[in-house]
């Protein structure tokens, strides 16, 4: 994943 | 939408019944945490229409629950503090901290408090289920409230197979979180299934 993780979710 | 459910229940409940006898106010206060180090990036990052509302809906609901049950009569005069006595501040707080910082996938404020969050939501239940132990009854609505507070988590879990597999999603945090929570659940849902089986009201041992 691109860098700092990415949180998608709620 | 689970999740969004087992809040309006849980409000229509204290509208309803004006009370909150059965209902852990510290579950409420971690979920509060837990949305306030998960939701930090509502100031400086925007996913989308819905993902930005539904971060404001679960906070801005979850402490009003809170200030329903302290502070609001009549629901805050049913509120039993020493009943509802699980001193999640050390017991849970402290090492979801810990496990935050240990696992974090990189060293930023805003990682750990998301790892720490995830860890924290995964045993947020517990005063809730320790609270019903201790009354053992377990009224309706509060029963399907808990029941949703525990179902949505494993369809998160229905959703990360799918992610895997889909798009090769990995999250091991969330996972690892996302199992303990519902495996926390699984002998409340034992018990509520079967009283909804045999129509009988949920007792627990």
């Amino acid at each position: 994943d691109e860098g700092g993780a990415e949180h998608d979710e709620l | 939408m689970l999740h969004l459910m087992s809040i309006l229940l849980l409000l229509w409940k204290l509208k309803k019944s004006k009370s909150c006898v059965g209902i852990s106010c510290r579950m409420q206060e971690c979920y509060a945490i837990v949305f306030c180090l998960r939701y930090l990036d509502l100031f400086y990052q925007f996913i989308s229409v819905y993902n930005t509302a539904m971060k404001v809906v679960f906070i801005s609901s979850t402490f009003y629950l809170i200030f329903l049950m302290r502070f609001q009569p009549p629901v805050s005069a049913t509120y039993d503090r020493t009943a509802d006595s699980f001193p999640y501040e050390q017991y849970l707080l402290g090492p979801a901290a810990v496990l935050g910082f240990i696992s974090a996938e990189e060293w930023s404020i805003p990682e750990i408090f998301w790892t720490a969050s995830i860890w924290l939501e995964s045993v947020s239940i517990l005063p809730q289920l320790i609270l019903l132990q201790q009354l053992r009854e377990v009224e309706n609505l509060t029963a399907e409230f808990v029941a949703t507070m525990g179902a949505y988590r494993f369809f998160y879990i229905l959703n990360w197979i799918y992610r895997y597999f889909a798009e090769g999603y990995v999250n091991w945090i969330g996972w690892l979180g996302g199992i303990v929570q519902t495996g926390l659940y699984v002998d409340f849902f034992y018990y509520y299934a079967m009283s909804k089986w045999y129509g009988q009201k949920l007792v627990l041992p």
